[in-house]
């Protein structure tokens, strides 16, 4: 599985 | 998209638009600092580099240019327009804010995910958004004399803050790998500078008075 990103919040 | 981000992204929006509606209908900037509408405009800068590069929603691009076009036309109404700029409390606000931005550059330099450009400015943006906040509080304390509007601004940002905290702990226990020590670091750190102005606000909520802060 990768990694979430909390490049997707603002 | 969980009903705390979404939450915590309508706070902080409110929170421009507070500011903008300050600004535009009063024609006043008073008790607005300066020096932190400055920094939020590096944040966003520097944190949304990446707006052309990755897409991650026609949601998350809107409310980019928002945060973008809002925080820099706050700095440009506060510098340059001529009724606004008079308004400002330009010798109560001196917070030397380049002593924040050094710290936070070389803490990202020093602490990040992933060594790379646009990462390293990614995490100097959540550094130096937890501590933009300071130049507000230090004018709110030397002023005192807060109107509504600034007042809710600042509740609102701070409630916005809020928001991220519940978000994190919903993804993080609804997404697997979803760990971020930076970013929940920061961000509590941020969330913490608030709480003194919580305090009072709901003191002066409850008691039904003006926002006033203790000299």
């Amino acid at each position: 599985v990768t990694k979430q990103s909390s490049h997707d919040e603002l | 998209m969980n009903i705390f981000r979404l939450a915590g992204d309508m706070t902080h929006l409110a929170s421009v638009l507070v500011l903008l509606l300050k600004i535009h209908t009063i024609k006043s900037c008073a008790g607005v600092s300066l020096k932190t509408q400055e920094l939020y405009a590096i944040v966003f800068a520097t944190r949304y580099l990446d707006i052309l590069t990755s897409f991650v929603s026609i949601y998350n691009t809107l409310m980019k240019l928002i945060f973008l076009g809002s925080s820099f036309s706050i700095v440009w109404y506060m510098k340059y327009h001529k009724t606004v700029r008079r308004t400002y409390d330009r010798d109560q606000d001196t917070f030397r804010h380049w002593f924040l931005m050094l710290p936070c550059l070389l803490l990202a330099l020093l602490i990040h995910e992933k060594f790379t450009f646009f990462e390293v400015l990614w995490t100097f943006s959540l550094y130096l958004e937890a501590v933009a906040i300071l130049p507000q509080l230090v004018l709110l304390q030397r002023t005192r004399n807060i109107d509504n509007l600034t007042g809710q601004y600042i509740f609102l940002l701070g409630g916005y803050r809020g928001f991220y905290i519940l978000n994190w702990i919903y993804r993080y226990f609804t997404e697997p790998h979803y760990v971020h020590w930076i970013t929940w670091i920061a961000g509590l750190v941020q969330t913490l500078l608030y709480a003194d102005f919580f305090y009072y606000y709901f003191l002066s909520w409850k008691n039904n008075k003006k926002l006033q802060l203790p000299a």
